[in-house]
């Protein structure tokens, strides 16, 4: 089987300021696929950083809500399949 | 020669078992190998004992790679293994860290997702078993544990990243490592687990926000080594309990061995803290082991003075 690969999926950093953003993180998370990277599940809390990976295709409609809400966010990885390549940035000894 | 293992280089499991072979044959005093069982997928399950050979003296097990996509871990426990067997005799605190006690050290806990996140899906997870019922595959080895087993909803769906399996210790990995530990208890002193990312040094609860009867030695012990860490590169970490630090899980091997008895048990999340994640570049690796070791070896040192 090929290896899956993640070519311009998205890794976001967000801090929900209240519970309502906190709220729209959590629908966020039921309508799409979200892999959390940190925590580790889906535990959302107000004034917590959540990090978490979401296709390319799926990365727009959040991005739209997130701008939408005025909510905080970063982009920490752009496109993952790169960075997995980069990771290896070591010669043979 | 190409391919061959670095301590620089992330290895992939065929490398690592090599590895293991090779220490074996390098350090046959210091270094004995214990199959403790196979994983689903008929993996060895291998610790190895770095130490002499008598079994009565205190010890630390530590385990690493319970969580696949986390390469930086196992990347650790063959560094340790490494700086261990080449700094007895030269190192004074290694020295007198393996003259007085022993470490059963787990280089890879979850192999079977290690190697799917080499072949197939880098951002694996969790380990390969099957999940009758469900088209889902694994089970979070880190939510196996029977530590208050299955107490949050959100693991109980096999297709979520942190299911906790059909009941604790339903896993061959969990199982391999807990009769292990059960069976060594009156040696094991002191359970050093190591995941990324996001530069923490835990220690329990997870399962509940109270805090442990020693939980001031704890942290008294978390400071300093997170302390100790930060003198080599300023690598800043911060250290509390799992459930207040992070956010509460159940399950887990941290509260697992802590209720089993063995009172000085702690988990690092290693580097970094978002910029790369799980993807750290293997040119961080020997920076974040060397730190790294400046943290488990004062939490050794501790183990060894204080603990009868």
């Amino acid at each position: 089987i090929a290896p899956v690969r993640f070519d311009k999926e998205k890794v976001f950093r967000v801090k929900p300021q209240d519970e309502k953003q906190a709220n729209i993180l959590k629908d966020l998370a039921k309508t799409n696929k979200l892999d959390f990277w940190y925590p580790d599940a889906t535990h959302i809390a107000v004034n917590m950083r959540v990090d978490f990976r979401v296709s390319e295709k799926e990365s727009q409609s959040i991005q739209f809500v997130l701008d939408q809400n005025k909510m905080h966010y970063e982009i920490l990885i752009h496109d993952l399949q790169e960075a997995i390549e980069k990771q290896f940035d070591v010669k043979e000894d | 020669i190409p391919g061959r293992h670095s301590y620089a280089k992330y290895n992939a499991w065929d490398k690592i078992v090599a590895w293991t072979e090779k220490m074996l044959h390098k350090h046959p005093d210091m270094v004995s190998r214990i199959k403790i069982g196979t994983t689903v997928e008929d993996n060895p399950l291998y610790v190895l004992k770095i130490g002499k050979k008598d079994e009565r003296r205190k010890a630390i097990f530590m385990d690493c790679g319970i969580h696949a996509r986390e390469w930086i871990s196992p990347a650790f426990c063959q560094w340790f293994v490494y700086q261990a067997t080449k700094t007895y005799g030269k190192n004074k605190i290694m020295t007198k860290l393996l003259d007085r006690m022993n470490f059963y050290v787990l280089p890879v806990f979850n192999i079977d997702g290690y190697i799917w996140s080499w072949t197939q899906n880098r951002m694996w997870r969790k380990n390969r078993s099957k999940n009758p019922g469900s088209k889902c595959i694994g089970t979070d080895l880190n939510r196996n544990f029977n530590a208050s087993w299955n107490s949050f909803p959100d693991t109980n769906d096999p297709c979520e990243e942190t299911y906790g399996g059909p009941t604790a210790e339903s896993e061959k990995e969990t199982k391999a490592v807990t009769d292990f530990i059960r069976s060594h208890l009156k040696s094991i002193k002191g359970y050093i687990t190591m995941h990324s990312y996001s530069q923490m040094l835990l220690f329990p609860y997870g399962y509940t926000s109270k805090l442990p009867p020693n939980q001031e030695e704890l942290a008294k012990v978390a400071k300093i080594g997170t302390d100790a860490l930060s003198t080599r590169y300023a690598t800043h970490y911060i250290y509390g309990p799992i459930a207040s630090t992070i956010y509460p899980t159940s399950g887990s091997s941290l509260d697992w061995a802590y209720k089993l008895g063995i009172k000085h048990t702690f988990a690092f999340e290693l580097r970094d803290k978002g910029k790369y994640g799980f993807l750290l570049p293997e040119s961080q690796i020997k920076s974040t082991c060397k730190e790294t070791m400046l943290a488990v070896k004062f939490i050794a040192k501790y183990i060894l003075q204080h603990i009868s």
